[in-house]
């Protein structure tokens, strides 16, 4: 480590925090490799394609906010199992799940994303961007697929993709923070960890150079889901009151 | 808290995936 920012720590305990960080992401992830990967053949078919695009406009947005919801409740586990993240005053843990939670739904995407096809697991399936032409907001999708798409270029392992989306939930520049350094310690200490995974798996610098420079696009893609959620509920208010999850609602209402 | 009480619940449970 080097400045005086860096916590001092030994290659042990950035041993143990991968291990720890990737036996909650394994435990947590909602769909193993393997079953992911065996059924990627099972894309949907052309009249079932047509069902969702025939779909009600409201009816699709309630699926998908139900989907994004059960994926987030996994990354919540996630969050919890990771050293530390439990020692965070409650105000901050609930600030960085806010803010990150549809972060590591996106990076998990990669998970279940076939690049041969251009498809994503949904719905028991796997599903095009043309799925969700209903929804109406196609820019969104296209860059999710993208983002998706340019994640699996990367070939990460389990391990380092656990470590990079720990190291996303852990952002310490979110905004509302109350103990800001604490936040700031664990993810400096996230970043070494998966640093030290990346070089021992002879992984060239720039991997990381590129993963950092997925933290604007994830941004960008989250305030794109949060622009088009408003510019649905102005249309569609009581659907959005009466019919979408809770949790949906709490993390993405305002 | 009351604006973020599920988040609250789900920090507070000791659920596990299964139970999700």
């Amino acid at each position: 480590s080097s400045g005086d920012m860096s916590p001092t720590v030994s290659m042990d305990e950035l041993e143990h925090l991968a291990q720890n960080i990737s036996k909650s992401h394994m435990e947590t992830c909602q769909y193993l490799q393997e079953e992911l990967q065996q059924s990627t053949w099972q894309t949907f078919l052309q009249d079932e394609v047509e069902c969702y695009q025939s779909k009600p406009k409201e009816v699709m947005w309630q699926l998908c906010a139900v989907k994004i919801t059960e994926a987030i409740q996994y990354v919540v586990e996630f969050a919890k199992r990771i050293d530390g993240f439990m020692e965070l005053c409650q105000n901050d843990q609930i600030v960085l799940l806010k803010a990150g939670s549809l972060e590591v739904v996106f990076i998990r995407m990669c998970r279940a994303f076939d690049t041969q096809n251009n498809t994503v697991y949904f719905d028991g399936k796997y599903a095009g961007p043309e799925v969700f032409k209903v929804l109406g907001c196609d820019d969104l999708i296209t860059s999710a697929y993208d983002f998706a798409k340019s994640m699996c270029s990367l070939h990460l392992s389990e391990d380092e993709l656990a470590l990079f989306s720990a190291f996303i939930l852990l952002s310490s520049d979110r905004s509302w923070l109350q103990e800001k350094s604490k936040v700031e310690k664990l993810q400096q200490k996230t970043q070494l960890a998966l640093q030290h995974m990346l070089q021992k798996h002879q992984r060239g610098e720039e991997i990381l150079t590129k993963l950092i420079c997925k933290v604007s696009t994830l941004r960008g893609l989250c305030s794109r889901h949060t622009e088009t959620l408003s510019a649905f509920r102005a249309v569609y208010p009581d659907i959005v009151r009466a019919h979408f999850p809770p949790l949906y609602k709490e993390l993405f209402g305002s | 808290k009351e604006k973020h009480k599920i988040l609250h619940q789900l920090l507070q449970n000791s659920t596990s995936p299964v139970d999700l």
